[in-house]
């Protein structure tokens, strides 16, 4: 794991964060939809840590704003349309996070199962860019989630050792937390790593 | 959520912005292809390289392997120096806009800093 220079993290006061879905934010998926996958997402780290996120509706009593967003959205770092990048996010305490609008994001359901190639599920890159939004960097571990890439049509939305270790340093533990579930490991990997 | 049936065929126009990077596969030092400014672009774009004076250009110079070193480094690749078929390969992958590298002083992680020592 990694932070960002100087390691900003969000103030020890403020356990509770408010994040608001922007309203002028570009996709047909619905809100309903958008409310539970992005509940979801900051629910893998608020199990991890002391901190907690609420939904709020207007943006400004939001400590972090989540849109959609094509091409050049003002920010200096323009969406280059299907893949490429798929969002970014500020560190704390900015608060902002975009979506590339023209990525064919799946948002519930089996995105392995999708009929685009290019389909990318919008849970995964969620729970990465709530990384950002709370100090942490990329990790070169590729099982984290931290890890910069992610393969079209695969979900990733399981929080690894090396996340947890990374954001508990920051902000603790949560005590009821669980430890993390080792990834799955077919006989065939497992003889192929030895 | 997937397209419904009937719509019509949008695969074409979910090309990668990267998909040229294929083109550079086996390219190393003292190689000038074209298409190694843009890929300079995308080095500098995640911190490897800084942002150049005026333009790229298309010559695989000494800085282009060194940030081709550290770029393989930092995603588990066998760090040659040079643009191998499975350091492309990751280069195309969709990937989070925030660079790996900031301002020259954040990386990405020990695993990193430990092999660097």
């Amino acid at each position: 794991y990694s932070y960002f220079p100087g390691s900003p993290s969000w103030p020890r006061s403020k356990k509770s964060l408010r994040y608001a879905i922007t309203a002028a934010t570009e996709t047909t998926i619905d809100r309903a939809t958008l409310s539970r996958v992005f509940a979801s997402a900051f629910a893998r780290w608020s199990a991890a840590t002391t901190l907690n996120f609420t939904e709020t509706a207007s943006a400004s009593d939001a400590d972090i704003t989540i849109g959609f967003h094509s091409g050049d959205h003002g920010d200096g770092e323009a969406f280059d349309g299907p893949l490429g990048t798929l969002a970014h996010a500020f560190s704390p305490t900015d608060g902002r996070f975009h979506l590339d609008a023209s990525e064919a994001w799946v948002a519930g359901g089996d995105v392995s199962r999708a009929s685009l190639d290019a389909a990318v599920d919008l849970e995964s890159v969620a729970v990465h860019e709530i990384g950002h939004l709370l100090g942490l960097g990329h990790s070169s571990v590729e099982g984290a989630i931290m890890y910069p890439t992610i393969t079209s049509r695969t979900q990733k939305v399981e929080l690894a050792n090396d996340d947890v270790v990374g954001i508990q340093s920051l902000y603790g533990g949560n005590p009821n937390f669980k430890g993390v579930t080792p990834p799955a490991t077919s006989s065939e990997e497992t003889h192929s790593a030895a | 959520r997937t397209l419904p049936e009937g719509l019509p065929d949008i695969k074409p126009l979910l090309s990668n912005p990267w998909s040229a990077f294929q083109n550079l596969s086996g390219c190393h030092f003292g190689d000038e292809r074209q298409g190694l400014a843009r890929l300079k672009d995308y080095l500098s774009r995640f911190g490897y390289l800084p942002a150049p004076p005026a333009k790229f250009n298309d010559m695989f110079d000494a800085d282009m392997e060194t940030a081709i070193r550290t770029y393989q480094h930092n995603f588990g690749l066998e760090a040659t120096g040079q643009l191998d078929a499975a350091t492309v390969a990751k280069m195309m992958s969709p990937r989070c806009g925030v660079a790996d590298i900031i301002n020259g002083t954040s990386s990405m992680g020990k695993t990193v800093h430990g092999r660097n020592l």
